[in-house]
Order: C-alpha cells, then sequence, then structure tokens
C-alpha cells in the first residue's frame, strides 16, 4: 500500500468520525442529508460482498467493518435517535435516491469488466460512490448557515477521493497491468464534483469568512 | 489471468 492510499484511507475515516463526533456529542445531524447516507450505506453493503468471501488483510477487513457499522449507524441515528432527528432539515433534503440508484444499476449491468453478480454490484457500488455526494452538496448550498463540522466533512470526503487519484496514478506507474479504468473514470467523475465546493471551502478558509455556496 | 487488484481498495 502506498502512501496515497493510506492518507486517502485516513481521511475517509477521519472524514466519518467527525460526521459521528457532530452527530453523538452535538446531538445534531443539521445539515446533514440523509439521502447521501442513505446512498454511502448502499454502497458499501454493495461493495464489500466480498468480505466474507475473500480475505486481503487484517486492516482490509477492519476497515470495511468500520464503513459499514458507521454508515448504517449514522443513518440509523438521523432516522431514529430521539434527539438527533429533530435537527434533521427533512424539508431542504429532497433529493429523490433512484434518480442516481436507478440509472447507476443500469450503468453497472452495462458496462462493467465481468458480468457477474458481485462485479456487477462492484461497478454499481463505484458509480453510486461518485454521485452519492449530490444529495449533500444541494443540501450546503441550500443552507444558508454550513457549520464547521459538515464544511469539514465534506472537505475531508473530497480530500480523499483526490488522494485516491494520486494512488491510481502510482500504482499505474509501480505495478504491472494495473489499469481500472471504471473505477478511475467513476472516481475522477466523484472528485470533480467537489471542485466547486473545494473552490469556496478555500476561499472562505483564506478570507477567515464562514464557508457558504452562492444559491 | 485474475485481477483482482482493485478489489484490495476501499
Amino acid at each position: 500500500m502506498n502512501i496515497f492510499r493510506f492518507a486517502g484511507d485516513m481521511t475517509h475515516l477521519a472524514s466519518v468520525l467527525v460526521l459521528l463526533l457532530k452527530i453523538h456529542t452535538i446531538k445534531s445531524c443539521a445539515g446533514i442529508s440523509l439521502k447521501t447516507q442513505e446512498l454511502y450505506a448502499l454502497v458499501f453493503a454493495t461493495r464489500y460482498l466480498d468480505l466474507f468471501t475473500d480475505y486481503i488483510s487484517l486492516y482490509n477487513t477492519l476497515m470495511k467493518l468500520i464503513f459499514l457499522g458507521s454508515s448504517f449507524s449514522i443513518v440509523w441515528y438521523i432516522r431514529y435517535h430521539k434527539i438527533v432527528r429533530r435537527s434533521y432539515d427533512k424539508d431542504q433534503d429532497t433529493f429523490r435516491h433512484y434518480f442516481l440508484v436507478l440509472p447507476c444499476l443500469l450503468l453497472a449491468l452495462l458496462i462493467n469488466e465481468k458480468f457477474t453478480f458481485r462485479e456487477v454490484m462492484w461497478t454499481f457500488s463505484l458509480y453510486l460512490e461518485a454521485v452519492a455526494i449530490l444529495p449533500q452538496l444541494v443540501l450546503l448550498q441550500r443552507t444558508r448557515n454550513i457549520d464547521n463540522l459538515t464544511g469539514q466533512y465534506v472537505f475531508l470526503l473530497g480530500a480523499y477521493r483526490a488522494l485516491y487519484i494520486l494512488n491510481w496514478i502510482y500504482r499505474y506507474f509501480t505495478e504491472p497491468h494495473y489499469v481500472h479504468w471504471i473505477t478511475w473514470i467513476s472516481g475522477l467523475v466523484q472528485t470533480l464534483l467537489y471542485a466547486d465546493f473545494f473552490y469556496y471551502y478555500f476561499q472562505s478558509w483564506k478570507n477567515n469568512v464562514k464557508l457558504e455556496l452562492p444559491a | 489471468e485474475e485481477d483482482d487488484d482493485a478489489h484490495d481498495e476501499l
């Protein structure tokens, strides 16, 4: 494992921890899109089907369990926790899941590396992860008041994706036969979706003002 | 050739 991949995983882990911290200690999920969180839970559930059939490393297994556990518990908190759920911006978080899920499923059935159940599910999870942040970005744009933790959460998620691109470039030059167009293109699309957010995030950081996305 | 190296990523 190279440094970019490890840093990417750690950034991903940090993003989840920031979100759990916000929900658990402040008992608030204001500004967090339940739609995006449900999509992530679906992403991990379909991607990690190999959890019990293929062993790669202890690190790999532990991280998979952490991402599965955290994504489902975040969904549980927002949906059912009696205090947390009150802060959920339900009326603002109106993005429809199936606009994303159905096209991703169709695309995975059509474009995949191997037409097997597991490979199609894996590919579906890549496509879905690429667009799963959209409900969150829409919600951020609607929310006039983005708190620091929510901003950091989205920033860390974007940073994780950018680091994965560096990881692929590194692997391409250091490992023979390492060519994965589907992973790369969906990963690139995913990272580009953060470009706008990054721009305003750095602006607010540079000028030391509160993060706000233009309508 | 068994090509599983993308599946070692998370």
